[in-house]
């Protein structure tokens, strides 16, 4: 099985 | 006072075409140089960026940066009442009643449909993108939108499109690209070869390669992704095993639509 990150780890809040 | 017009509404529809599928709601900001859009999905996993440059309207009048967050199926909905060469006016005032109206003229019988849309709230969007530095990428294959479009398609006919967690593993080498997903009863695999330019085909397939590369993606998103294509010819994959992918559809002179994912990752 494999996971699914997401995208919000790699954009910051504006 | 925000006050723009577009004398086609095909672009605006095309727009709604392209991301209304995936995510329901959208962050418009409109400055002095143009719109921006920044929309994600409701599980957090896909977001989608556009910028159209204030040159791509007929009639661009911004005097103060204005933020909104707008439903897009709703949205959808009153674009697809309108006809491709309808002149669409986007209008919001001050007068903090959080609300824009988009006007639609048709102009044969010059008959009017008005939709006023309320400000919703946008889940976690706007974020900041940072611009990753090209090096970050392994590789990038530049292809035909309907292309890929097509690939899309056929691996999700394959593919068990209604499992949710079918994916398509896209591997890149410096001669070809690949699409691979397995189905219920099989595998399915669709090979790309880099267009030699003595081809000259109206639409290449480029890849350019620092090292070989082969990523899973979930298919529904690919599906959604390959949408872009209503509004470029050409879509750009750019592939990282640790920064999200980006498929960028450039829109004419006048701005782009990027889609950013993950790939999925062996636990």
């Amino acid at each position: 099985p494999c996971i699914q990150k997401k995208i919000m780890e790699y954009f910051s809040k504006d | 006072i925000l006050e723009l017009r577009l004398v086609q509404a095909t672009l605006f529809k095309n727009v709604l075409e392209a991301i209304s599928d995936l995510f329901s709601k959208a962050n418009f900001d409109f400055s002095g140089t143009g719109l921006e859009l920044q929309a994600m999905d409701t599980s957090h996993v896909a977001l989608v960026a556009l910028l159209l440059r204030a040159e791509a309207f007929n009639h661009y009048l911004c005097d103060r940066d204005l933020s909104m967050g707008l439903n897009l199926a709703d949205m959808a909905k009153a674009f697809r009442c309108a006809n491709n060469d309808d002149i669409i006016t986007i209008k919001a005032e001050e007068d903090w009643s959080d609300t824009v109206t988009f006007t639609f003229e048709s102009p044969e019988d010059g008959e009017i449909s008005i939709f006023d849309f309320d400000f919703v709230g946008t889940n976690g969007v706007p974020l900041e993108i940072p611009e990753f530095p090209e090096s970050e990428y392994q590789a990038k294959v530049r292809m035909p939108s309907a292309k890929f479009m097509r690939i899309c398609k056929k691996l999700s006919s394959f593919g068990d499109s209604g499992d949710r967690d079918t994916v398509v593993i896209i591997s890149v080498d410096k001669e070809c690209v690949n699409f691979f997903t397995r189905g219920k009863t099989g595998t399915s695999t669709i090979v790309c070869r880099q267009t030699q330019t003595v081809d000259k085909p109206k639409e290449p397939t480029l890849i350019e390669m620092k090292e070989q590369v082969s990523l899973a993606f979930d298919l529904r998103y690919m599906n959604s992704f390959s949408k872009g294509s209503t509004l470029s010819d050409q879509v750009t994959i750019s592939l990282s095993s640790n920064l999200p992918a980006v498929f960028e559809y450039k829109i004419a002179e006048t701005g782009y639509i990027r889609y950013y994912m993950l790939p999925r990752i062996e636990e």
